[in-house]
């Protein structure tokens, strides 16, 4: 038996908006600790990687490990009918066939239950290895969010270069070449913040469409944290406070 | 620009 009750549901229509671009049928992972899925876009260049404690539902309980096979599609419609301050909770018995979803409204005594169906899904797990990021920025996810999209009206390609004073967003084609650089700025103001933790320089190349889609997440936290090693692909992480991070992983562009 | 590369290259199935 596994029931989970999040009072503030509008996270999970966020994080279902989030992420219904990129994968389409996925295993949702159930455990006593909390719920988690990991899921590849159709071209094997992103991957979804969600994990949420137990400890951030109003109640939650799984007797046993379970896996939920969900079309994503589907589930972004059974989302649309919640309201956004409507309490959310999912339910499924031992060997379900389908997910419960309940949305209540306690101030306008409004319930909706829908009875998901679910899927079966062979997905093959990937590993991804403990990797020490020799660069990490923290930049406002909306700031983040704007560059990308400005610079995908100029390229599809965007080369990442980290180094200790400034990251830099570089994009080249036929309109002409530019960079956006942005250097350490710790102002006053947290959430402008742009923190840099490098040890070692990193630049690759990424196609920006991925990263626009990546930042539908960005409604889910006030930051957004850049991950990159020179021979890994790029970690793009929102931390949804007290429930857990969904991250994004991006395969980058070879330069011949 | 760079051929676009697959997670494949870099984590191995489990």
């Amino acid at each position: 038996m596994f029931e989970a009750k999040l009072t503030e549901g509008l996270i999970l229509k966020k994080i279902v908006e989030s992420i219904k671009d990129i994968v389409t049928d996925v295993n949702i992972d159930i455990s006593p600790s909390g719920i988690s899925l990991q899921a590849m876009d159709s071209s094997h260049v992103a991957l979804v990687s969600l994990n949420l404690s137990m400890d951030g539902f109003e109640h939650y309980r799984a007797d046993t490990n379970m896996v939920l096979g969900v079309s994503i599609a589907n589930l972004a419609k059974v989302m649309k009918l919640a309201d956004n301050n409507d309490q959310i909770t999912l339910q499924a018995d031992q060997e379900a066939t389908h997910l419960k979803i309940i949305f209540e409204n306690p101030k306008t005594e409004r319930t909706t239950e829908f009875n998901l169906n679910l899927i079966t899904i062979d997905s093959e797990h990937l590993a991804i290895p403990e990797t020490e990021y020799s660069s990490v920025v923290t930049i406002n996810s909306g700031e983040f969010s704007k560059i990308c999209k400005e610079l995908f009206s100029l390229s599809e390609t965007v080369q990442i270069t980290t180094n200790t004073d400034y990251v830099q967003f570089s994009v080249e084609g036929e309109v002409g070449s530019g960079q956006v650089r942005l250097g350490h700025n710790d102002s006053e103001k947290k959430e402008d913040q742009t923190i840099l933790e490098v040890s070692e320089s990193v630049q690759q190349q990424f196609a920006i469409r991925y990263l626009n889609m990546f930042n539908k997440a960005s409604t889910l936290s006030s930051f957004t944290r850049l991950c990159l090693h020179q021979e890994q692909p790029l970690v793009v992480e929102f931390k949804i406070d007290n429930l857990g991070v969904l991250k994004y992983f991006l395969a980058p562009k070879i330069s011949d | 620009k760079g051929a676009q590369k697959s997670l494949g290259n870099f984590f191995k199935k489990q």
